[in-house]
């Protein structure tokens, strides 16, 4: 089966080398450079093997987003690909002889929309991106390069992103809480949102294992350990416990929206 | 004595913090918010003593730079503000009963200019900037944040900034050569820059000491250690070493060229 995922935030946030972290993987991307005339998104296909099921995973890059000294249409680019992805599934769904269960499908499954960490609060561009993102696509907001922010300073930055998404009216990402085998941890990771993630593509020696780490002179940042930052959280939640609600509410929500729009035109 | 200092970056990038850590203030600044519709400079005064010396502190910031989602005018704001205090300088200047000796000088002596640590390379703001400002003020470009850079991204980042500052033709602060008694410090302290600094308001015990520094629970980032971060150097280059030469170049180079202008036209 396929996973897409799409990676919105400007140019450096850590955007491939989470994706990296998150799917075990080199991507080798060469680093975007910050001088793009506007916003393009990037595809890259991999084939791989999480817990002994085959899947193919599609990772989309905003490459240029937020570097542009006019910003306003950075999110145009998005919602074209979104839109275009709905569009070639919705024409495949209509044909007479179909080839559903062959279709290469492209629609994206989550967003990830990365926030840097300045501590404290949403930028105008975050707002309007994930305005116009959120009844298109699952949206969970993260943020980044947490190894920047105090515990102290976390705490009140979480609250703040909060309360600026229920102001603004944003719909993010709900893990879902109606299956009973899934409800308390769905429901305790919701209330820990944004996860505040940190990703590294080198690996350090803590003791006498290789663990994915950012070694400092003050100290090493494991990404992996649970008291330094959320990334298991995020991982856990979004490949392993959810991710069969991530395609299918894309499928029965975002998807249906698209269609009943397009077919009322 | 008066300095007055200009502040440059990004809402959340750590400028009100720095001033405090620099000058051993508490400012006691409300955090500004991501949402204001322009740039506005703000201006702080404070009577400090430095190495008992009483001087008068102006610190100057740019409130909403780069928030917009139309950055196109973030720069003119700041131009503004550095050519009404020329202009002021000029008319007192001008005058047949002067009291230059009387006269408080707003000029601005030194820009610190806060690049986001991406660890990539400059934003197309941040050029656009710095190109606007090098010929009015002495333009001091700093890595902030720097606790978010390990070692060797460190170096990669401050190469790809100077050769970016290069290739656009910026022309930074130089710390002066030609007097000997600290012509070799300079000379080593311009090979360091941009300066890659930290900056904090919490103070925590260190062996018996309290000093100025950011608790993770990964470890210690002390502000003051040479092997943390480039503070130490900020501090010393501006404020002891090279403070005399900030004031002389701002009247004998930036003024002269504004008033040269003004007065031809
Ligand atoms: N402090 C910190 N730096 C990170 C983190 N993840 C990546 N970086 C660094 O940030 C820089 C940009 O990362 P990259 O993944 O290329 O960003 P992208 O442009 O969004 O894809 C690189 O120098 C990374 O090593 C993180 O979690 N914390
Ligand atoms: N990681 C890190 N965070 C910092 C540093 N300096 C300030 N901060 C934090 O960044 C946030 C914004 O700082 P502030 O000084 O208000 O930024 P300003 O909006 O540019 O004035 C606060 O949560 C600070 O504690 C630093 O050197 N490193």
């Amino acid at each position: 089966f396929c996973f897409n995922i799409l990676c919105v935030g400007e140019t450096g946030i850590g955007k491939s080398t989470m994706m990296d972290t998150l799917f075990n993987t080199n991507f080798d991307s060469t680093p975007s450079s910050h001088d793009l005339q506007d916003v393009k998104l990037k595809s890259h296909t991999y084939d791989l093997r999480e817990s002994n099921v085959r899947m193919k995973l599609n990772c989309v890059d905003t490459v240029g987003f937020g570097d542009q000294i006019n910003k306003e249409d950075s999110w145009k680019a998005i919602v074209e690909y979104i839109d275009t992805q709905f569009d070639a599934y919705l024409q495949e769904e209509l044909k007479i002889k179909r080839s559903i269960h062959n279709y290469q499908d492209r629609r994206l499954h989550a967003c990830l929309y990365f926030i840097a960490p300045t501590g404290h609060s949403l930028k105008a561009i975050d707002l309007v991106t994930m305005k116009k993102l959120d009844s298109k696509v699952n949206v969970i907001p993260v943020i980044a390069k947490a190894d920047t922010i105090t515990k102290t300073e976390l705490h009140k930055f979480k609250t703040k992103i909060m309360q600026e998404l229920v102001t603004n009216g944003i719909k993010i990402y709900q893990f879902p809480t109606d299956d009973e085998t899934v409800a308390e941890t769905n429901t305790a990771m919701n209330g820990v949102l944004p996860f505040a993630i940190v990703g590294s593509n080198d690996e350090v020696k803590i003791g006498n294992k290789m663990v994915k780490a950012r070694q400092y002179p003050w100290g090493t940042v494991q990404v992996e350990n649970e008291n330094h930052c959320d990334f298991v959280k995020l991982r856990e939640m979004i490949i392993r416990t959810n991710m069969e609600d991530l395609r299918e509410t894309t499928h029965k929500r975002h998807y249906e929206l698209y269609r009943r729009h397009k077919l009322e035109e």
